[in-house]
C-alpha cells in the first residue's frame, strides 16, 4: 500500500517559487533544509481513486519552538480544534502529520475522536506525547479519514523519514489535492552572524480565501 | 484548503515565534484568494528547531528578530504565491500591489478586494483590460481614500491616473494580458490610493470556465 519516498516525489511537477528579493539563497530542500528535520510522503490508500501519495510527516530530532495559525470559519475541522488546544497546552511540538483525501471537517464527535486517536498513535511509534503531534487534513468535507489504512501506514511512515530533499518533496506532493503542482521551498540566509534555514511546503489550489489566525 | 509547514533552525523564543509566524501569515497566506471561500481547514504549523546555533531571539524589535522575520515573510510569500499561481482552472498569477495607503493593513484590504473580485479575474481571463473593474473593486474594499487620486496600471501601461481615465493602446495591453495567460505567468496591476507611507500586496489568479468544471464534480 505504500510507495516509496523516491517515486513519491516525482508523482507532480514542482511550482516555480516567487521570491521576493533580499539576504537570502534559495537552497534545495524545503521542509528537510532546517537542522533537525526530516520529513517523508508516502500512499497510504487514503485517496478516494488513484495512488498519489496521501500522507505526509514532518518530525524533528528535539522539542521544537512551536507557533500555528489557523481559519477563523466558525466550522473548524477537527485537526484545526485539535492543534489550538496542542498549542494551548505545550509552547513545543516534535511532528506534524498530513492527510490528504478527507478533511475531517464537519464530522462531529466522532471525527474529533479521530484525531485523538491517530495523535496517540503515532506518538507512541514516535516516543513523544500526544500534544507533540500536530495534525492537518485536507479533503472533502464531511467525510470521515480512513481511519484504519492511516494507522496501518504509519509504521512504514515513520521509517520512511529522512532529512534529504527527496523526504521534503515526497511531503509536499503527499498534501496535494486537487493542485497541479507540489509546493516547496527553502531558503539560507544570516541571523546574528549565524546561518540560518527557513524551509516549507504547503498545498492549496481551490477554497482558497485564507483568513488564519 | 490550504495547509502550511514552515521549519527553522534559528534559535527563537515561544511568544516571540509565535508573534512572527502570525505577522508572516498576514503578509502572505492572508493575502491569496482563488474563490473567495474561507476553507475549514486551513493551517500553518511553523517549528522552530534552535540548532542552528544562532544567538537566541527573545525580542521582537531585535536585528535578529528583523532578519528572520524577513526570512519568514520571503518563504511564505513564496509558498502562498505558488498556490494562487496553482488555482483551480488558472491560466495566470495576479500580483495587486498597492501603495499610498494611510498604513500597511489598509492597502492590503483594498490589494485583497481587488485580487478577490470575480469580474475583474474574469476580465483577466478575457484578456481584456478593465480598469473599471478595478477601480469598482478598491473602490468597495472598505477603505476611504479619495477618487481623484486613484492610480491604475496593468503591467507598464498606465490606465488612469488621478481618478481621470486615460487613452491607452488596447491592442498592447491585451496582449500583455493574453502573454502572461500563454506563459502561465504573472499579471502585474499597480494601484495608488493616495499620499500615504502603507503599501501591501495580494495574489490572485484569473477565472477560468475550468474552475466551474473543476468544483461542479468535486463533491462532498
Amino acid at each position: 500500500m505504500s510507495s516509496s519516498v523516491s517515486e513519491a516525489s516525482n508523482y507532480i511537477t514542482a511550482a516555480p517559487i516567487f521570491l521576493p528579493d533580499g539576504p537570502w539563497k534559495q537552497i534545495p530542500g524545503g521542509v528537510t533544509a532546517a537542522k533537525g528535520f526530516k520529513a517523508a510522503g508516502l500512499y497510504g490508500g487514503l485517496r478516494a481513486k488513484g495512488e498519489k501519495p496521501d500522507l505526509a510527516l514532518v518530525a524533528c530530532d528535539v522539542d521544537a519552538i512551536s507557533a500555528g495559525a489557523f481559519t477563523t470559519n466558525v466550522v473548524a475541522a477537527a485537526p484545526v480544534v485539535y492543534c489550538k488546544n496542542a498549542l494551548d497546552m505545550s509552547k513545543t511540538a516534535r511532528a506534524v502529520l498530513i492527510n490528504a483525501g478527507q478533511a475531517n471537517a464537519a464530522t462531529g464527535d466522532a471525527g474529533y475522536q479521530d484525531v485523538i486517536e491517530c495523535a496517540n498513535a503515532l506518538a507512541k511509534l514516535l516516543q513523544m506525547r500526544p500534544e507533540e503531534v500536530l495534525i492537518e487534513s485536507t479533503g472533502v468535507i464531511g467525510h470521515r479519514i480512513k481511519k484504519d489504512a492511516l494507522l496501518n501506514s504509519l509504521p512504514k511512515l515513520v521509517s520512511s523519514l529522512s532529512s534529504s530533499t527527496e523526504g521534503a518533496d515526497s511531503a509536499a506532493v503527499a498534501i496535494t489535492t486537487t493542485d497541479l503542482v507540489s509546493k516547496s521551498v527553502a531558503i539560507e540566509s544570516e541571523v546574528g552572524g549565524t546561518n540560518i534555514r527557513v524551509g516549507g511546503m504547503a498545498k492549496g489550489s481551490g477554497m482558497i480565501h485564507p483568513n488564519m489566525a | 484548503t490550504m495547509l502550511g509547514v514552515v521549519t527553522t533552525d534559528a534559535l527563537v523564543a515561544s511568544d516571540v515565534w509565535r508573534k512572527m509566524v502570525q505577522i508572516a501569515v498576514n503578509r502572505s497566506f492572508n493575502q491569496i484568494t482563488v474563490d473567495g471561500d474561507t476553507s475549514t481547514n486551513d493551517t500553518v504549523i511553523a517549528l522552530a528547531s534552535g540548532l542552528s546555533g544562532s544567538t537566541r531571539i527573545s525580542s521582537l524589535i531585535s536585528h535578529e528578530a528583523i532578519q528572520l522575520q524577513a526570512c519568514l515573510d520571503a518563504v511564505m510569500q513564496g509558498l502562498a504565491k505558488s498556490i494562487a499561481w496553482d488555482g483551480e482552472g488558472a491560466t495566470c498569477l495576479i500580483e495587486v500591489s498597492v501603495n499610498g495607503a494611510e498604513n500597511e493593513a489598509d492597502a492590503a484590504k483594498v490589494a485583497r478586494s481587488v485580487a478577490s473580485s470575480s469580474l475583474a479575474k474574469a476580465a483577466v481571463y478575457g484578456r481584456d483590460p478593465n480598469w473599471g473593474r478595478i477601480a469598482c473593486a478598491a473602490g468597495y474594499a472598505g477603505i476611504p481614500f479619495q477618487p481623484n487620486k486613484l492610480r491604475i496600471s496593468l503591467g507598464e501601461i498606465l490606465l488612469m491616473e488621478g481618478g481621470q481615465p486615460l487613452p491607452f493602446d488596447r491592442a498592447a495591453a491585451s496582449n500583455y494580458l493574453k502573454k502572461a495567460g500563454e506563459t502561465h505567468g504573472t499579471v502585474g496591476i499597480h494601484i495608488s490610493i493616495g499620499d500615504g507611507a502603507g503599501r501591501g500586496q495580494a495574489w490572485g489568479c484569473d477565472l477560468s470556465y475550468d474552475y466551474v468544471k473543476i468544483n461542479a464534480e468535486y463533491t462532498t
